[in-house]
């Protein structure tokens, strides 16, 4: 297969711990980008409706005309969809757009699907998170129809506002 | 200069010279900012923050509609602070709050709230989102489609704006073992609006305004510069006074922020305690997009279309003798690298736009003048 996201690092990020690897009937929930069609031309139109200076400023598309736009071709629309149902993936539900894919199916049969990804399960005090620490693969086929697969590897990112006390110190340090 | 214990929303409505007419009109405007992980907002604690803060300016006490899950566990500072500023500036207009707390254990929340917006036709002309992560940490693939749904917004006439992130130029080694700046995500990408910070250069009165030295800023290693700022940014890396090694920097690169507003010592009230100190471009960033709603209020009511992606038109002030729209941060540095070469240092604020602060921060009257010309 090949590897749709090579570069992505795997990284846990501080305060989590791996908690092995997760069963084979845990439930996954994959969100499947697929590749659109025609961005080039979004990106002109953005620059058209965005520019001042352009006749069509403030022009803007509806999200039924951005999907026209954007929606992938039906050959991705097709060789997703029967790879997924030759796997068995079969509770998916799309978005309006038409270009993402969120499904749900057991880990045992997502690793089919995806294979080199594993499962495993990491914990953060109350919270907890499945991911795959190991890159995962789709058939040379199916990497001209996606762009990456969503759930594998990224956590999410902490967000925190300082306050005062801590700043102090981080300019004392400087 | 009037006196000050910090900042709140009269603090910000006077230092940006919004006056009590400048509040939501239109029934049919709206703002949102964006919530990930567990984090929630009460709306206990935006009426009580409203009653002791909001008392200058007509104001809602309510969030008009909560898309997602909100918990009823304790307030998020994060969450709170969010709520409680976009609704000070952005005053009297329809707010929502978009909460995706990764409810799955597989699910990624900044890609679910990607969805949220693929899937929704209605929804909020503004959207202030305070989440970032660095770039190097994520695939190429990744951004790249990332980028491709913030251009799906623009094309829907969105303002999408991000916070720069609270570590300046940020730093990281390189396998060289070299040091090197480290961009944020999606405060990078050229299709949002990013939003830096400053600071009172007095902290107890209402003066001029300084760097925030956390403020977010720098070049994309990912994304090429854009056209919109191809001058601007062109004009900075000529006349700097002085200039990090370029080995540092993507100097070709999407630059950011765009703008900037305070983002140091905030009063925020989250689980009924008010607090204050709070700081970081989170701060900023929702001060910005409610001066945006408010703008697309005014705009809305001439019948001219909501700003959308602002970038383009806000790189057009300047050349457009319009520049009075910002207050020119000047003064100041970022943090980047503890190292002998650039000594923590990243980029300095200068005339016009900087890496640190963008064009400034919003002279809201000025402003709103030159984003109503049709």
């Amino acid at each position: 297969g090949l590897a749709l996201e090579r570069d992505q690092p795997f990284r846990v990020p501080p305060g989590w711990t791996h908690a092995g690897r997760v069963d084979p009937g845990q439930p996954v929930q994959l969100t499947f980008a697929l590749r659109q069609r025609d961005t080039a031309r979004l990106a002109r139109l953005v620059e058209a409706v965005s520019d001042p200076r352009s006749s069509q400023y403030g022009q803007y598309l509806s999200l039924e005309q951005v999907r026209d736009l954007v929606q992938p071709s039906p050959a991705t629309l097709m060789t997703v969809l029967k790879w997924l149902q030759d796997h068995g993936v079969e509770d998916c539900r799309t978005v309006t757009t038409l270009d993402f894919l969120e499904c749900h199916l057991p880990a045992s049969m997502a690793e089919l699907l995806l294979p080199g990804a594993e499962f495993h399960r990491y914990v953060h005090g109350q919270r907890s998170l499945v991911r795959s620490p190991l890159p995962y693969t789709v058939p040379p086929e199916l990497a001209e129809h996606l762009d990456f697969v969503g759930g594998m590897h990224r956590f999410p990112v902490e967000r925190t506002v300082s306050r005062a006390e801590a700043r102090k110190d981080v300019g004392s340090a400087g | 200069a009037s006196f000050h214990l910090g900042v709140t929303p009269a603090i910000l409505r006077q230092r940006y010279n919004m006056t009590g007419g400048d509040v939501g009109l239109l029934p049919n405007n709206s703002q949102a900012c964006a919530q990930f992980l567990e984090q929630y907002f009460h709306q206990a604690d935006l009426a009580e923050f409203m009653q002791l803060f909001g008392s200058s300016f007509a104001h809602r006490t309510q969030v008009d509609r909560v898309v997602g899950h909100q918990g009823h566990g304790k307030a998020g500072l994060e969450a709170s602070l969010d709520v409680e500023y976009i609704m000070s500036t952005g005053a009297n207009v329809s707010t929502w709050v978009f909460s995706n707390a990764g409810r799955h254990e597989s699910q990624e929340p900044f890609l679910a709230w990607l969805l949220l917006l693929s899937n929704m036709s209605a929804v909020p002309w503004v959207h202030s989102v305070s989440y970032g992560d660095d770039e190097d940490s994520l695939s190429l693939a990744y951004m790249e489609r990332v980028n491709a749904e913030f251009m799906k917004a623009a094309a829907r006439g969105l303002t999408v704006l991000f916070a720069s992130g609270d570590d300046g130029a940020g730093c990281r080694r390189v396998h060289s073992g070299n040091h090197t700046f480290r961009p944020s995500f999606p405060a990078s990408s050229p299709y949002v609006t990013t939003v830096g910070g400053t600071s009172f250069k007095n902290p107890f009165l209402v003066t001029e305004e300084v760097t925030d030295y956390i403020s977010g800023g720098g070049f994309s290693n990912i994304f090429p510069m854009p056209g919109y700022q191809a001058a601007a940014v062109g004009r900075f890396l000529h006349s700097a006074s002085k200039l990090p090694p370029s080995s540092y920097y993507n100097s070709s690169g999407r630059a950011y922020p765009d703008l900037a507003a305070l983002s140091d010592n905030y009063w925020v009230v989250t689980n009924r305690i008010p607090l204050p100190w709070v700081s970081g471009t989170s701060a900023s960033t929702p001060v910005v997009a409610g001066m945006v709603a408010l703008i697309n209020d005014r705009r809305l009511q001439r019948g001219l279309a909501p700003l959308g992606f602002l970038n383009p038109a806000l790189y057009q002030l300047q050349e457009r003798g319009l520049g009075a729209a910002f207050y020119d941060v000047t003064q100041g540095c970022h943090l980047s690298c503890l190292d002998g070469t650039v000594q923590g240092q990243g980029f300095c604020a200068g005339p016009a736009w900087d890496p640190v602060t963008g064009w400034g921060t919003p002279n809201f009257p000025s402003l709103l003048r030159a984003l109503l010309l049709p």
